[in-house]
């Protein structure tokens, strides 16, 4: 299983549609400061629930969705297409597709998450995903300035992080 | 439990040697402060870069302890490999050569499991399959340049 | 008192203006959250970063978040220059072109006051007057191994 | 005024006694990682009183003294001579010595201050760092990994920042 393609729409600074293809080896991302590189990882995180605001950087949900002069869309929208030949996600099909949905509203806003186009909770994706080895606290995912994370945890939290394994 | 457990902790604990060894020349390993009952009590890393004497994990420089962090997810990664790894500029602290050798780490390691790594160091992008690159256009609307093939 | 606040703040925050325009392209400004007292609320910071939209602080990026650090305390600097500035790889962040800004920036602060600049990167080292090197002898002993002059 | 010489004898990794000089201009300090180069700037922390031990990456302030395999000495000093020909430390002298040493014991350690080898309290210390505006939060000083600080301070922390300087 691995990424295949991330689709963004006015997810942070990405205010035109974009598709960005993968592939199963080593890729690298760069471009000048401030382009939109973590704000890719940032995607990834929103998708597949594996993290808080704060860790994306915004105060609130909403402060995800485009939002530049004047140009304020409702809703901001990120999907991953998993290439899922080998089944390593717990369904029966060649490609998996995991979208979420953020919907501004008069009151506040909507979140939701969808597998395969369907509805579902993100306690019901993260049950899928620990089955194919994706956990919540996202031990697979360094973002920018934490690469030091595992050195600075507390040695219970670290073995906390072999508990998950096993 | 302690049997799944324990298995698993040697198992990384193996890996994490190997791997320390290979991104800081010195000698690496993971140490329950309870072996009895590894639940009771937390889990400490022995890290003497290029054969130095131990330190308090703390006393290590931003070089030595992002290299050491490293060697711990990829560690767990040779054991039981996630689908995917996403890391953003994990080779800033990093000089020229030790840059170049987790550029050839994660190489090595993208065998087994897809990495997609934000960098803006030379050595970790020549290494890489491809680079995707990303530019702000006007309005403040990121865009996708294309990619670079190595 | 708020007298003296009220001039050194405006006079820092003209400084702010021009220095965040040297580093970033763009605009940025110091605002103080309660103008008639300014001891009863703190002071945030507006930053514009190449003509890009106004964001919260905390949406800006990694490099982004350096150049505004350092706009603020250049501008301190440039109203009442402490003896002696010293700073521990500030650059790490920033892309090729903006850790030349910064070093040319600081290049130009030091004809005010001593900058000691621990860096890795060329363009640091390339603008500074001189660089001194250090390195790791056996039985762990750091030594300094001399002066390149520029 | 401006820092003429940093003489440090067993302070962290400085095993040997060493003596860096400094000129008033622009100073780079490069090496590999690991070798000694913030430990430098830990030493100024330390010898002008800026910092609790934390911020030294040390648990205990006798963490500071050079420590390796069997050679453990009882102590570690730091010096720095300034240049004080524009008389802006509050002393009539051309060059102004600070020192600092730590002295471990059966009991635990002691630490003193000396300035011009009188032994001095970090208070009094204090008072004439102030007046050559080197203020104790020590914003002239931005250790590894903390650029970013000011932006993560909080809105009173930053405006008091500027309340120091006035
Ligand atoms: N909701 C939003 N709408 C529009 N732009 C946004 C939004 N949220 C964040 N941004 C913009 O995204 C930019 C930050 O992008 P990002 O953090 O991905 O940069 P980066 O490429 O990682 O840069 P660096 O190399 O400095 O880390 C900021 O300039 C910010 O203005
Ligand atoms: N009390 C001590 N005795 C001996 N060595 C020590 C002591 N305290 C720290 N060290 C050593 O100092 C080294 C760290 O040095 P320092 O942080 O200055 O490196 P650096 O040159 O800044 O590297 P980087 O480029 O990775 O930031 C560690 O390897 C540590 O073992
Ligand atoms: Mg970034
Ligand atoms: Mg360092």
């Amino acid at each position: 299983m691995h990424i295949k393609e991330i689709d963004l729409r006015n997810f942070k600074s990405f205010g035109k549609r974009v598709k960005i293809s993968f592939f199963d080896d080593f890729t690298t991302i760069s471009g000048p400061n401030g382009s939109g590189k973590s704000n890719i990882i940032d995607a990834i995180l929103f998708v597949l629930g594996l993290s808080s605001s704060k860790m994306m950087r915004a105060e609130r949900l909403t402060d995800l969705i485009y939002n530049v002069n004047g140009k304020n869309p409702d809703h901001a929208e990120v999907t991953i297409n998993f290439d899922n030949a080998d089944r390593e996600f717990p369904l029966d099909q060649d490609v998996v597709k995991v979208k979420r949905r953020i919907q501004r509203t008069e009151a506040g806003y909507y979140s939701n998450y969808y597998l395969n186009d369907r509805p579902c909770s993100l306690s019901e994706l993260r049950t899928y995903l620990s089955k194919s080895k994706i956990f919540p606290e996202g031990y697979n995912v360094v973002v920018q300035g934490d690469i030091t994370k595992t050195i600075s945890m507390s040695p219970i939290e670290r073995r906390k992080v072999i508990d998950e394994i096993a | 439990k302690k049997d799944t457990f324990m298995e698993n902790f040697l198992a990384i604990n193996a890996h994490f040697k190997d791997m320390f060894t290979r991104l800081s020349d010195g000698e690496g390993e993971l140490i329950l402060e309870n072996w009895e009952d590894p639940f009771a009590g937390g889990l400490t890393i022995k890290a003497e870069p290029s054969g130095k004497a131990i330190h308090h994990m703390e006393a290590l420089s931003g070089g030595e302890k992002s290299l050491t962090a490293l060697a711990f997810i990829l560690a767990i990664q040779k054991h039981r490999p996630s689908p995917f790894y996403v890391f953003d500029e994990i080779d800033m602290y990093l000089d020229g050569s030790n840059a170049e050798r987790v550029a050839k780490v994660i190489k090595d390691a993208s065998k087994d499991g897809q990495f997609i790594v934000v960098s803006l160091r030379k050595p970790m992008i020549e290494s890489a399959d491809r680079t995707i690159g990303v530019t702000m256009q006007e309005d403040n609307v990121s865009s996708v340049t294309g990619v670079m093939l190595n």
